[in-house]
C-alpha cells in the first residue's frame, strides 16, 4: 500500500524547466508591458494542469500569442540565447484555426517538453504561436542558425511529428533576417 | 541519462490525469 501510495505521489520530471508567456497586443502599452509571464512547470502533471486550464489557443483573440521558453530564455529575439537563432515557421490558412491550430501547438509542445529533437533537444530554445486575422504561425525558435546539421534535424523531426506530408516544405527564417528584412518577405535559410 | 517522454505517453497521461 505505501509504495501504490508513494507510487501515485511520484511526479514525472521533465528534462527542463518551461515558462508559459501570454502576449496581448494593446497599442496604448509598450510592446514589452504586453507580454506577461503565465506561470513555469518542470513535470508532466504540471504541463497538463496547465495545459488544461488554460485558453486554447483557437479561442485567443486576434493579436495574441502563447510562448513556451525553456526557463530562463525571453521569447524575443533579444535574448542573448535567441539572437543568433531563428525559427522552423508553420504558417497557416485562415480556415485551419479551427482545424488544426490547436492540434498543431499541443503537438509542438509536446515535441518540446518531451524532448523529441534526440541529440539535439538543448538547441531549442522555445516556441511561439502568434493568433492572426491574415493567418496563424507557429514556430519553433532554435539557439544557432548556423548549426545546419542541429537545425535541419529538428525541422525533420518536427514535420513528422505534425504528420506534414512529403510534399509540404516548411522553412527556416534566421532572426536576424527575419528582424532586418526590407519587404514582407524574408529569407530562408533552409528548407524540409 | 536524459529525461525523455514520446507522444503517446504524454497525450495518454493526459487521459489518465484527467480521469483522476
Amino acid at each position: 500500500q505505501q509504495l501504490a501510495l508513494a507510487q501515485s505521489l511520484v511526479k514525472y520530471p521533465l528534462q527542463n524547466r518551461w515558462a508559459l508567456w501570454f502576449f496581448k497586443n494593446e497599442k496604448n502599452r509598450l510592446w514589452q508591458a504586453n507580454l506577461r509571464l503565465v506561470t513555469k512547470f518542470s513535470t508532466v502533471e504540471d504541463f497538463w494542469a496547465l495545459y488544461d486550464h488554460i485558453k486554447p489557443a483557437s479561442k485567443l483573440s486576434c493579436g495574441c500569442d502563447y510562448s513556451l521558453f525553456k526557463d530562463g530564455i525571453e521569447p524575443m529575439w533579444e535574448d542573448s540565447q535567441n539572437m543568433r537563432g531563428g525559427r522552423w515557421l508553420i504558417t497557416l490558412a485562415k480556415q485551419q484555426r479551427h482545424t488544426k491550430l490547436d492540434c498543431f501547438w499541443l503537438d509542438t509542445l509536446l515535441c518540446l517538453i518531451g524532448e523529441m529533437f534526440d541529440d539535439y533537444s538543448n538547441e531549442v530554445c522555445g516556441a511561439v504561436i502568434n493568433i492572426r486575422a491574415k493567418g496563424d504561425k507557429i514556430a519553433i525558435w532554435t539557439r544557432e542558425a548556423e548549426h545546419q546539421e542541429a537545425v535541419t534535424h529538428i525541422g525533420r523531426v518536427y514535420k513528422e511529428h505534425l504528420g506534414l506530408s512529403q510534399e509540404v516544405t516548411i522553412g527556416y527564417q534566421a532572426h536576424a533576417d527575419t528582424a532586418t528584412k526590407s519587404s514582407s518577405l524574408t529569407k530562408t535559410k533552409f528548407v524540409v | 541519462e536524459k529525461k525523455r517522454y514520446d507522444r503517446e505517453f504524454l497525450l495518454g497521461f493526459q487521459f489518465i490525469f484527467a480521469s483522476m
